[in-house]
């Protein structure tokens, strides 16, 4: 079972996470209006930012976060931002929506002129995400892990970094453990998922530089 | 690159300032 203290943090955690999140009309106009290519290019990169500025506020609540250096934060932060993105559009994919929602959502990002071997890989991901029927508060720690990664460029003290990491692992195996009782990988296979994200970071940094070409 | 540059501005002034308040 979970310690008081593990509990304690693991609500903490899931509350942050439910907290913050893209606003309602902004998320609104994903599904309501009509754009061009250009328009709805511009769109999501609006989503973007307003997705950043949301997880820039849920991780200022990670508990520690904000006693570790300055510089360090930000470049956690740099570091992470694309993959917790991807995770959290992961969990609206999956999501059951009402009908007709997802494939509007599909559609607007397979027209916003993002080439095809970037938008392929992007939504096998969602696919592999959706298959492990993950629980909320799977979705809050795995994104808490992965912004405290402490390999990621440019962070100097990395086993402060690691010292915040370590308990929400240790909390997601516990978890994992009692949710899943019947599946013994799923722990290993959420991690596994995090491998992905790093390579879908990569396809991301080729993405943008295409962009900056056309 | 400017992307990066863009991305690391939103995250300095978020970390500054409070959307909640």
């Amino acid at each position: 079972t979970l310690s008081q203290e593990q509990q304690a943090l693991l609500s903490f955690i899931v509350d942050a996470y439910n907290k913050h999140r893209i606003p309602q009309d902004m998320a609104k106009k994903l599904l309501q209006e009509h754009f061009n290519a250009e328009e709805n290019f511009m769109l999501l990169t609006d989503m973007a930012t307003s997705h950043v500025q949301v997880l820039v506020e849920f991780t200022k609540n990670i508990p520690g976060f904000q006693a570790l250096d300055h510089e360090d934060q930000i470049a956690l932060l740099k570091g992470s931002a694309v993959e917790a993105m991807f995770l959290r559009s992961a969990q609206v994919f999956t999501r059951k929506m009402p009908h007709g929602h997802t494939e509007v959502l599909e559609d607007r990002i397979r027209k916003s002129g993002i080439s095809e071997e970037f938008i392929t890989p992007m939504f096998n991901f969602y696919k592999s995400i959706g298959e492990l029927h993950m629980l909320p508060e799977e979705h809050a720690l795995l994104t808490a892990i992965t912004i405290l990664t402490p390999e990621r460029p440019y962070v100097k003290d990395q086993a402060a970094v690691e010292r915040l990491q370590d308990p929400m692992l240790e909390v997601l195996q516990k978890f994992c453990c009692l949710q899943h009782s019947s599946e013994p990988q799923h722990f290993a296979r959420l991690l596994g998922r995090l491998t992905e994200l790093r390579t879908l970071n990569h396809h991301h940094a080729e993405m943008l530089a295409s962009w900056r070409m056309s | 690159p400017a992307s990066n540059l863009g991305l690391e501005d939103i995250i300095r002034k978020a970390l500054m300032g409070n959307l909640e308040e």
